[in-house]
């Protein structure tokens, strides 16, 4: 069947677009980075499977300032550790939802040099 | 429950326990994954088709770079499918994460295998420079499914953010050795490898001879550019697609004679052998003579056995080596037939550098590299580099003509994948 939730089935009607809150504040800005797997999971956590675990504890504090710049770093923001708004332009970028488990990896990190095309081309179309 | 749970195995980098999805703690240890675009999952904004064969693609190009391939399943019952798909809007599909409508999250995967795309986001196909592209955020979420977490690295595929990109968007180096990590490296025996040489002719009408890398297997072929370090994007094809007139399949040896005088190009299989016509992209049916091709080996090449192992043309010496089992015949393009002495025992003509460190015989294939200027005997999964002077400058000990110990054929030529028979037309 196709799929529906309603009892009158009103989900099957076309839905007008829908947009995405924006992430605009503190409050949102920590859900984010605790969505995304930039705050710690809560002790005791534990081996779960990915659809049961609680969604860890937002950051706060110094805590925050701290996940604010291991985030801003690894999107090339200053890190200043301030939710300003190039941070929260970052956060309202279109993404992956699935979270980003090594927050502090980057380019320079020990993943392989990538090799470049010839003089710096864009792949040729298949 | 999913029966392919049963199928997974620790990946080789263990991660601490409680880590989120995205982490690549587990590898698929079947060899061919299957994959449903799911009815009830269709998206209301490309056509159903068009919708698949992106999916197809996406797939592909995961296989073309690690020794898994991929099968859409439309037949088999649903939960024996590896990889399901589907769009959805909010709460969508039965899925406990729920999507927050245009802009921000497009789309996730989940480690068991499933793919979801948000279909409030704009989807476009890889022809369009708007929107999303659907096969972008497809290889990205394959490659969760696959076992690889995000990265900041740039020009990786799995970054978080979507970034826009032209629509000839690839795999990159490190994106295939992160798979490939998990995965292993494509491996396998050749038909044949050959480089083929061109004449191109430039603006002013000057000539300047180039060189192209083939592999050939089964029914298929890739084009390898050295200077790239792996296969043309898009390979394996079809032999039939590339190469007219010329079997579809099972290759022994290509051989190009060249001399000041003669330009000549042969393929071998079984008893016959077809001369192949470089400036018209196909084989040859007669000759000068007018007498049709494919011809007899035993008359084009008096001595020669067949069906052959392989062979190459020596242009210092202006010879064919041909191989079959342990030996190898040495014939005299100019005198058309086999030298006094041959055939000999190959250790014998090409002696082992090292001791129990020789091919013996039944080569796959006996390859002339201009890239490396080289000769490489081909054997499963190894190859044996021919020492050449240079070699024998820095070794002085080095017979001539010597085999060095062999090394496998995929840490010199990289990602040489097959892809899965269904994938070819794709």
């Amino acid at each position: 069947e196709t799929l529906f939730h309603s009892r009158d089935r009103s989900d099957l009607a076309p839905w007008p677009l829908r947009r995405a809150a924006p992430i605009a504040d503190l409050l949102a800005a920590q859900r984010f980075l605790s969505k995304y797997g930039w705050a710690e999971a809560p002790a005791g956590a534990g081996a779960r499977a990915p659809h049961a675990a609680p969604p860890p504890a937002r950051p706060a504090g110094a805590t925050l300032a701290e996940t604010l710049r291991k985030f801003q770093k690894v999107n090339a923001l200053p890190a200043s550790g301030k939710l300003d708004a190039a941070t929260l332009a970052a956060m309202n970028r279109p993404r992956c939802g699935v979270p980003d488990t090594r927050p502090l990896r980057q380019a320079t990190s020990a993943a392989p040099q990538t090799r470049p095309t010839p003089l710096g081309r864009r792949p040729r179309a298949r | 429950p999913k029966r392919f749970l049963q199928t997974l195995r620790p990946g080789p980098d263990p991660q601490p326990k409680g880590s989120p999805q995205g982490g690549g703690t587990w590898a698929f240890a079947k060899k061919t994954l299957t994959w449903r675009l799911v009815v009830e999952g269709y998206s209301s904004q490309l056509p159903v088709d068009e919708q698949r064969y992106i999916f197809h693609l996406a797939f592909r190009m995961w296989s073309e770079v690690m020794p898994l391939d991929f099968r859409e399943d439309l037949a088999g019952p649903a939960a024996a499918v590896d990889i399901k798909l589907g769009f959805g809007r909010g709460r969508h599909l039965g899925c406990p994460r729920v999507f927050d409508g245009s802009g921000q999250e497009f789309a996730h995967a989940w480690r068991l295998g499933d793919i979801h795309f948000d279909d409030d986001e704009h989807f476009t196909p890889p022809t369009s420079d708007r929107g999303i592209s659907l096969l972008k955020v497809a290889v990205h979420e394959i490659g969760h499914v696959l076992g690889l977490p995000h990265t900041y690295r740039t020009g990786s595929v799995m970054q978080p953010n979507y970034l826009p990109q032209g629509p000839a968007f690839e795999l990159d180096w490190s994106d295939r050795k992160a798979v490939q990590k998990l995965y292993g490296s494509c491996e396998g025996a050749f038909d044949t490898a050959f480089d083929w040489v061109r004449r191109e002719d430039n603006h002013r009408g000057a000539g300047a001879l180039r060189f192209s890398t083939y592999f050939f297997r089964n029914s298929w072929y890739w084009l390898y550019e050295n200077r790239n370090n792996r296969t043309r994007y898009g390979d394996p094809i079809r032999i039939v697609a590339g190469w007219k007139g010329i079997p579809a399949q099972n290759i022994d040896a290509v051989v190009h004679v060249w001399t000041w005088r003669r330009d000549e190009r042969y393929f071998f299989k079984g008893n016959q052998y077809w001369r192949y016509d470089s400036d018209k992209d196909q084989a040859h049916t007669e000759d000068e003579q007018g007498k049709s091709y494919p011809k007899l080996i035993s008359d084009g090449f008096p001595g020669i056995p067949s069906p052959l192992d392989t062979a190459f043309y020596d242009r210092r010496k202006q010879l064919i080596y041909f191989f079959k089992g342990s030996l190898v015949f040495a014939f005299d393009v100019h005198r058309n037939r086999v030298l006094g002495s041959y055939p000999k025992k190959m250790v014998d003509v090409f002696p082992a550098a090292e001791p129990q460190s020789h091919p013996v015989g039944h080569l796959d294939a006996a390859y002339y590299s201009y890239a490396h200027r080289s000769v490489f005997f081909f054997k499963g999964r190894r190859y044996w580099k021919v020492a050449r002077e240079e070699d024998r400058r820095r070794r002085p000990g080095l017979p001539a003509d010597g085999v060095l110990p062999p090394r496998p054929i995929s840490g010199t030529w990289f990602d040489v994948c097959d892809v899965h028979t269904s994938a070819l037309s794709v």
